[in-house]
């Protein structure tokens, strides 16, 4: 006979308990909770016939087709077992209670009592297989439990491991830094991750990856759980993982996807790369303008280089006949700068402005007005002074002024001479 | 101009004469004085010229139509041969302490401007004044001229110089120059805007007329003669007594001042 009892807790006493239990006899209860539940099972009242190793009358308890427990007798022998205060607590949400009584009993016995109940199992402390633990918070309820995941992250759907958002990655400048999320510390799990480094055209670009390199492997198969791949437009390298660095990459394109994948488990550090890019083409160095500089210099030039040319003092900028105040020019992907270079003039200040009633001397005999000349203002009449009283020396300055040592731009103007007296002061006289 | 000399005509071309006719008062009681030409039309000279005379209006300029300005002038009494201005504008120095004369210096405005010749010429201005370094240098001779009187027995306060007087005076030491003036029983007050020329013996000196007028130094570097001081006023003894020195405008407190309401900048 067989009952089935799916009470949270109950009473399992032998037949005709508290009076001696029948002969022949064979009861067994079969307790089921909710999945999330253990029972608990203890014995308040045993006295079965005692016999060896119970192979008279017996309580056997059992679950998932495990026996648990054989129980008979008044006490413990070396080969019999009473439950005494021993409590039974089943692995899952059944437990099986079996009596049994053969055809004679020498004495009466009274049989058995036991009291079940459900208690809520703590799958956070008592999980211990890696394909259920949480990847990172394990929260528990009655009856069940639920994972969840450190800020950035998110459940995968198999509501265990945490993965990341890490597609959405694209790296335009001409070198960087690539990654697996947390290196140095082991990569989320249940992730897939693209990284893109697109460079313009001209460039092509080289990934030189870190010795420390640690994505999971498996001895016999080749990166069947965790790998990196890389895709350049024509070729794909890797699957690479294990523990040793792919070295040094040279693509062929300025555009490269990184694609790197994590499975739900393995702790594993990841990898980190530096990735710098090459012109494909060089442009050949400009010679120097005679009168101008070049900076910087370099004995080649590379796609997308800058090379700003800039004149002596005195000298200006033109490029197609147009005064420059600065000119650049940018080595492109076929190999040839923007334009050619300018010239360097030699600044003219042009003719002096005329102060009234002055006159102007060049210092050089052919009157130039070049960067560097000088020429004098000094007032037509002897009754008239320069004002300021000046050094009227006027030289050509760098920016096409004429320049004064202490007026500057600024011009000079006749003003009548003071202080002169017409008539010369009588000399002393002899006394 | 006591204890000085005849000028010849052209060795004080900046020299002017200031005649002021002030009709509010008795029409007697004109004064005159003098003034150094700066440029075209500004002539320079001491406020104390150009106030009214009147008690209820001691720091107010007596009105530009009474004044009337002689240039290349040399003999007083042939002013017909002078050239002759008369006044747009006078500025008055707005701290100008008629009490004290501190401050005794104006510009005079010319209605029209005076041709320069060889007997209208302007004087030079000094240099701004630095602190710790006196303008002009003490001990050193300087000139002025005028048409004050030179006899100062005489009863008589008009003109009475026909011919331009110039004299040369020291400067005098500034301690020197107040102590002569402390000793006195008025309480007279030396100013830093002042400084005092003459002799300890006397006998050279400038006198009533003689008001406005330059006491110029020549420049030892350009040989340009500079206008350092304006004859502003002196004790109530004789000219020329002993130990009375004249006190003067210190012009070089004024250049920034002069410049600003000249338009020539520095």
């Amino acid at each position: 006979l067989v009952v089935p009892l799916n009470n949270m807790y109950g009473i399992i006493r032998s037949p005709n308990f508290p009076e001696p239990y029948p002969k022949e006899s064979e009861l067994c209860w079969n307790i089921s909770v909710p999945e999330g539940f253990q029972i608990r099972l203890y014995f308040v009242h045993f006295d079965l016939e005692p016999s060896y190793l119970c192979e008279y009358d017996c309580v056997k308890v059992e679950a998932e087709r495990e026996e648990l427990a054989v129980f008979c007798g008044r006490e413990n022998t070396d080969t019999e077992l009473v439950p005494g205060e021993r409590v039974i607590t089943s692995p899952k949400n059944s437990l099986s209670v079996c009596f049994r009584s053969d055809f004679s009993d020498e004495e009466h016995f009274s049989g058995f009592q036991a009291h079940y109940s459900a208690v809520d199992v703590d799958e956070c402390r008592d999980r211990n297989d890696e394909d259920l633990v949480c990847d990172h918070f394990c929260h528990n309820f009655v009856a069940g439990y639920y994972c969840s995941c450190r800020y950035g992250y998110l459940l995968h759907s198999d509501n265990r491991t945490c993965r990341v958002q890490c597609s959405d990655n694209v790296f335009t400048e001409r070198s960087g830094v690539l990654a697996s999320s947390d290196f140095p510390n082991p990569y989320p799990k249940s992730s897939d991750c693209l990284y893109r480094i697109q460079l313009e055209e001209g460039f092509l670009l080289v990934l030189e990856f870190d010795k420390t390199f640690d994505v999971e492997d498996h001895p016999d198969v080749t990166c069947p759980y965790d790998y990196i791949k890389i895709q350049d437009g024509q070729k794909e390298f890797g699957p690479f993982c294990g523990g040793q660095s792919p070295g040094r990459i040279q693509t062929e394109s300025n555009k490269v996807e990184v694609y790197f994948h994590s499975d739900n488990s393995g702790e594993n550090i990841g990898w980190r790369m530096t990735y710098t890019s090459v012109a494909s083409q060089q442009c050949p160095a400009p010679p120097t303008p005679l009168h101008g500089q070049l900076n910087p210099t370099q004995v080649q030039y590379s796609f997308r280089d800058h090379i700003l040319v800039t004149c002596d003092p005195g000298y200006s900028l033109f490029k197609d006949g147009e005064e420059l105040s600065h000119y650049q020019i940018e080595c492109q992907k076929d190999g040839n700068w923007t334009s050619s270079l300018p010239q360097c003039e030699i600044v003219d200040c042009g003719a002096p402005e005329k102060v009234a009633m002055a006159d102007v001397t060049f210092e050089s005999p052919d009157s130039g007005t070049h960067y560097g000349s000088k020429i004098q203002y000094s007032c037509r009449a002897s009754m008239l002074q320069i004002h300021p009283k000046t050094n009227s020396t006027y030289t050509c300055g760098e920016r096409g002024d004429w320049i004064n040592v202490e007026l500057g731009t600024k011009l000079p103007t006749c003003i009548p001479a003071c202080g002169e007296p017409s008539q010369p002061f009588p000399a002393q006289m002899k006394r | 101009i006591v204890g000085g000399r005849n000028a010849v005509s052209g060795l004080f071309p900046w020299q002017v004469l200031l005649t002021i006719d002030d009709v509010s008062r008795v029409p007697e009681d004109s004064w005159f004085g003098s003034g150094a030409l700066l440029s075209e039309s500004w002539v320079l000279t001491a406020a104390h010229v150009l106030r009214s005379q009147r008690r209820d209006a001691s720091v107010v300029p007596v009105a530009p139509a009474h004044i009337r300005v002689y240039l290349g002038l040399h003999n007083a009494s042939a002013k017909d041969q002078a050239v002759n201005r008369s006044v747009e504008r006078i500025v008055l120095h707005p701290n100008f302490n008629p009490r004290n004369y501190d401050n005794d210096i104006a510009l005079v405005k010319l209605s029209h401007v005076v041709p320069f010749s060889q007997l209208v010429r302007p004087v030079c201005l000094p240099p701004p004044q630095d602190k710790g370094h006196h303008a002009p240098p003490l001990n050193t001779l300087g000139l002025v001229a005028g048409w004050g009187i030179s006899n100062p027995n005489a009863s008589d306060t008009g003109l009475v110089a026909d011919v331009l007087q110039y004299v040369k005076l020291p400067v005098v030491a500034q301690e020197e120059c107040e102590s002569s003036y402390a000793s006195r029983s008025l309480n007279y007050n030396i100013t830093d805007n002042m400084f005092c020329a003459g002799f300890y013996e006397g006998g050279h000196d400038t006198c009533l007329g003689d008001s406005g007028g330059a006491f110029v130094m020549e420049d030892p570097e350009g040989g340009r003669w500079v206008a350092h001081g304006l004859v502003s006023w002196g004790g109530p003894e004789e000219c020329g007594s002993q130990r009375v020195y004249g006190v003067y405008t210190r012009v070089a407190n004024y250049v920034d001042w002069l410049h600003a309401h000249l338009g020539t900048g520095s």
